[in-house]
């Protein structure tokens, strides 16, 4: 554990938080992409499968457990509870088309072929490109609600902090996994753009984002 | 080993 994975990681859950918190304050999922929660809750799920299997730590377990909790309280509040709120029209990213490659790729580069590794990849490059229902969602309405912006950066920010993180581990530890660091640059990539409009507009009278 | 997945990391 070293200083970038824990900002990391707590960047991470502020993310999470904040988008649960603004659903259910709001009672409204209005330009939140259903299909980007569904997909990370499926991240969570095949990637968290170790918590049948060993035991970390505490903090680990409890980690893995409250992302995956958040991730299905999340889905649930979007599709069951809030539905009527659910902006389904603009939601329209083809998931297979994420899904599908993904999958084939999971199988034919993973560092071990065996169900636990092939899901473990499959989750690492699936969270790389999770967002990208939500960023076309707000590239289609034009627009997103400030906190939703507070979203995506803690989200972004968190595999950034990562990317640190895996060059401290590589100097201080030798430890070095490709498939985590090659998924975590495309992730931090895919925000990158982002990341500049919320620097360059954000600011006090900042109401909206617009993404060209 | 250095190229296996880590379970810590979340």
């Amino acid at each position: 554990m070293n200083v970038f994975r824990l900002t990391g990681d707590l960047s991470h859950l502020a993310a999470i938080i904040i988008l649960l918190l603004k659903i259910w304050k709001s009672r409204s999922c209005a330009g939140i992409s259903g299909k980007s929660q569904i997909l990370f809750a499926v991240v969570f799920t095949t990637r968290y499968l170790d918590l049948l299997t060993s035991f970390i730590s505490l903090y680990n377990t409890s980690m893995k457990l409250i992302y995956i909790g958040c991730a299905y309280a999340t889905v649930y509040l979007i599709y069951v509870k809030f539905r009527a709120t659910y902006d389904g029209n603009h939601d329209s990213f083809r998931v297979e088309f994420l899904v599908v490659p993904v999958g084939g790729l999971a199988v034919l580069i993973n560092h071990n072929f065996s169900l636990m590794e092939i899901l473990w990849t499959f989750s690492i490059y699936l969270e790389s490109v999770a967002i990208l229902p939500q960023l076309f969602m707000i590239s289609k309405t034009g627009e997103a609600e400030t906190i939703t912006t507070h979203y995506l950066f803690c989200l972004g920010l968190y595999r950034a902090l990562y990317l640190l993180n895996w060059i401290w581990r590589y100097y201080f530890e030798g430890f070095l996994d490709m498939i985590a660091i090659f998924a975590g640059l495309v992730q931090t990539v895919l925000y990158c753009d982002f990341f500049y409009l919320y620097v360059t507009k954000g600011g006090k009278d900042r109401k909206k984002v617009m993404l060209p | 080993e250095t190229t296996k997945s880590d379970k810590d990391e979340l």
